[in-house]
């Protein structure tokens, strides 16, 4: 299973349509500060079913639409379509026949979201349990946060044991 | 599920001890499990970090400074990585604490582990520029409004200043 | 006292202000006292920081970047010090979350107040090696031993790697 | 007021005395990770009077003195020396005819301390009066830890109002 396409659409910063397309190995985001680019990172949290408001840098999760600047008005949806290829093993929504997977998330301001799995609405808990089939699973120490790597060591050490506890 | 936690741990414990050596340069490291309590059952304990750099005494975590925290944190990431793959990983200016060296042994075990998992990394350090096989530079030129485009290494370093 | 306190918030809030407007070269920030309950003490009030990058909006502090909340830190402090003065500040990698045009806005201002404090900045970037009156390299020839040797710009540069 | 020199023996990894001579103006310190920049800073610190281990990144206040590597012993003294000049209105000690007053700090491994101004034996409480005569006063702002810049921002609104505690 890989990464192919990520397209964002009025989430946070990003309040036009904008798409980054992974290549296999390493892809490098660069640019000044403020410029958005931890906001792609919270994306791929967010898309992937996080619930936490606070995980996402904000009060409440409608905190993620774009909130408009001084020329333009905020929007009234965030939406992220993350595409994935080659994946294996999606059996549990009777996907396996397909080699790519596109999966949606939407938030509106009227507080109601969307999920959706190749275009078909579906539940949070769906786009779960299609990840932990492909390995993409919890996300514990796959995103690691700016200014959060040297968390894991200050931690206590109870703390520290959810990382045995993912892999086992 | 015993089993499988203890399992888990010496896989991980044997590879932290390997990528922590390549990370420094030398010293060693290792993880332990600490119980709560005597005799507590051992899916309660805590994970203590136990790691010595090259040419220092064993000394506690509190000790190290900004850039050894960083790089063994990296270090227990890369081991959970061999032990349990992931496909992506997201590290968001995990290279900023490192020096010169640091950054460049860091950046090689990234190489290394980019064969089979692929990595999305913000980072305004040039050497890891260097690695990458897709480079997006993100701009503000409307403020407030991010755009995305895709630079070459000389723009990317431009944009960020190194 | 309760005058004291209001005298000393609102110096710090002008000269805030101010310095946030030369950092950021724009926008608007501003300090609020807000009381803990209605009709409590100013004196048990929370200071709340409000701050607007240039062409953005007004918004929360959370959403803000690294490097914003950075430079807003940045500003906070330097406030402190037009109002009352230290003679010292000791600053640890402050400018590592900032970006080369951030790092210069931050190294001029820096020099602008070394006039009347000293400032003792340790620094992995060029630009605010560059403006140091003295260089000290710090090195562990012989290692877990620290030693300090004086050294000129271009070995400075060499030790950090930039 | 104004810091002309630090002298460290036993003191973290300052094993063998060191000192730094501080210019007016800017001094810069670089050098690569872990070879003890943050620790001249703890050393600034902890000669001005600072009580607590936690703020020393130690568990005992016991963790600053020179503990060994591999080939060399542990020490069993940490001592401090910080000279000032240009001291004005010091008078509250009867320095006020010295135009240089140097702070001595030593801590022993059995847990005794010793401070003294211009090698004249006093208590920790002499040190941090003459430091409030003379400005030095807290270090609330005047310290900025490695990576705590945002610290400042990210703490309540209750815990930052000590700010302007200070300045009043
Ligand atoms: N809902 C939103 N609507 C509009 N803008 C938003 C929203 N949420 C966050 N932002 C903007 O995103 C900016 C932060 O972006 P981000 O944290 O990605 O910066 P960055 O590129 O990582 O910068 P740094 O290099 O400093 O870490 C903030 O300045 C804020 O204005
Ligand atoms: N009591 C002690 N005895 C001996 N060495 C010590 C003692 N306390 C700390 N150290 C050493 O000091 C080192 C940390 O130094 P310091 O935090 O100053 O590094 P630094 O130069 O700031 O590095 P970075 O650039 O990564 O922040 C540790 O590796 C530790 O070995
Ligand atoms: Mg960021
Ligand atoms: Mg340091």
């Amino acid at each position: 299973m890989r990464f192919h396409k990520l397209e964002m659409t009025g989430f946070k910063s990003f309040a036009d349509k904008t798409s980054v397309t992974f290549e296999p190995g390493l892809t490098a985001v660069v640019g000044p500060n403020g410029c958005g680019k931890s906001n792609i990172s919270d994306g791929i949290r967010w898309v992937l079913g996080e619930k936490s408001a606070k995980n996402m840098r904000g009060e409440k999760m409608e905190d993620v639409i774009f909130n408009g600047t001084e020329v333009r008005k905020p929007t009234g949806m965030a939406e992220i379509n993350l595409t994935l290829q080659d994946v294996e093993g999606a059996d549990s929504l009777g996907f396996s026949e397909f080699k790519e997977i596109t999966i949606t998330r939407r938030l509106y301001r009227s507080g109601e979201s969307e999920y959706l799995i190749n275009k078909i609405p579906c539940r949070l808990k769906d786009i779960r349990d299609l990840l932990m089939d492909t390995g993409v699973g919890s996300r514990a120490y796959s995103i690691i946060e700016q200014g959060k790597i040297g968390q894991i060591i200050t931690s206590k050490p109870e703390e520290r044991r959810f990382i045995i506890e993912e892999v086992a | 599920s015993e089993e499988l936690f203890m399992d888990a741990f010496n896989a991980i414990n044997e590879t932290f001890k390997t990528v922590f050596l390549s990370l420094f340069g030398g010293g060693r490291a290792e993880l332990q499990l600490v119980p709560p309590e005597e005799g507590s059952d051992v899916l309660d304990s805590g994970l203590e970090i136990v790691a010595q750099p090259p040419g220092k005494k064993l000394q506690s975590l509190l000790l190290c400074s900004g850039g050894e925290k960083a790089l063994i944190a990296a270090a227990l990431v890369f081991a959970c990585f061999l032990v349990k793959p992931s496909p992506f990983c997201v590290l968001d200016e995990v290279d900023a604490p490192l020096d010169e060296n640091n950054v460049q042994r860091f950046g090689n075990m990234l190489k290394d582990f980019a064969g089979k998992t692929q990595f999305i990394v913000i980072t305004h350090s040039r050497p890891t520029m260097e690695l990458a096989d897709a480079l997006y530079g993100v701009t503000m030129d409307e403020p407030g409004v991010s755009r995305l485009v895709s630079v070459r290494l000389k723009e990317a370093a431009e944009m960020a200043g190194v």
